[in-house]
């Protein structure tokens, strides 16, 4: 695992979060469901917890959209880059985006399992930055293995909780 | 830019794409006609992927740059 320079990370023990725009592929309460178990998954290893916010400004904002959309970081269509956030902080920062020209599915279709890519991103979200596992969420490149028991690997775990410590720790 | 000896299976396109794709996930700075900080790049990312070193745009390293993934950078700015 590795994380950002300066390892930055959030200092608040609730973190919130708040879905601001969604994907045609997917369900509303799907991408809601599976935002929350990527959320979950994390914070089963660290003394976080994750509050869904409707309105106004949450420490980290998810959205889907295509093409340029606020950051420098425009997407690029079907393909290719699939997403990306932003390492915890103000502003941009701990925010996630979506390329809305992905095929997104939750598993069940052929297409990028939303639930794999929010986790990764998510991760990204907290403070960590690419790992060179190949087994890890954190890995940088979207694989095709087996998903129906997907979860965290060991590199994730030992990256997060460098920065948070364990749960169990409270 | 000049092109390596071993570059010479490798198209125009596909090396543009590498030029690109550097930039963005290694920090490569595509402005340089300095060949030696693209193979500088592509040992940085061969290194992150577990490749040998070599420095080469060979078909294994192509592919893993066509591959999708997140638009995070993989080395620290």
């Amino acid at each position: 695992y590795s994380l950002f320079p300066s390892s930055p990370k959030w200092t608040s023990r609730v973190i919130t979060y708040r879905i601001v725009s969604y994907t045609s592929d997917l369900p509303h309460f799907v991408v809601d469901q599976i935002v929350a178990k990527a959320l979950s998954m994390w914070s089963e290893q660290i003394p976080l917890d994750f509050k869904r916010v409707r309105f106004g400004t949450a420490n980290i904002m998810i959205g889907f959209a295509r093409g340029a959309h606020g950051d420098q970081y425009p997407f690029d269509g079907p393909g290719n880059t699939l997403a990306h956030a932003f390492a915890p902080g103000p502003g941009l920062g701990g925010d996630a985006h979506f390329d809305k020209d992905e095929y997104w599915t939750d598993g069940s279709s052929l297409g990028i399992n939303f639930l794999v890519a929010a986790t990764h991103e998510l991760g990204h979200s907290l403070g960590l930055a690419h790992s060179s596992d190949p087994e890890a969420v954190m890995y940088p490149t979207y694989g095709n293995g087996d998903l129906l028991d997907f979860s965290l690997a060991e590199d994730d775990i030992k990256g997060i909780q460098r920065l948070y410590g364990k749960r169990n720790d409270l | 830019l000049p092109l390596p000896e071993e570059a010479k299976s490798v198209s125009e396109l596909q090396w543009d794409q590498a030029q690109h794709y550097l930039k963005r996930f290694y920090f490569h700075d595509t402005k340089t006609k300095d060949i030696n900080s693209l193979v500088i790049k592509l040992k940085e990312m061969q290194k992150f992927f577990g490749l040998p070193m070599t420095g080469e745009l060979n078909p294994h390293t192509i592919e893993i740059m066509k591959k999708p993934r997140c638009g995070v950078p993989d080395v620290a700015e």
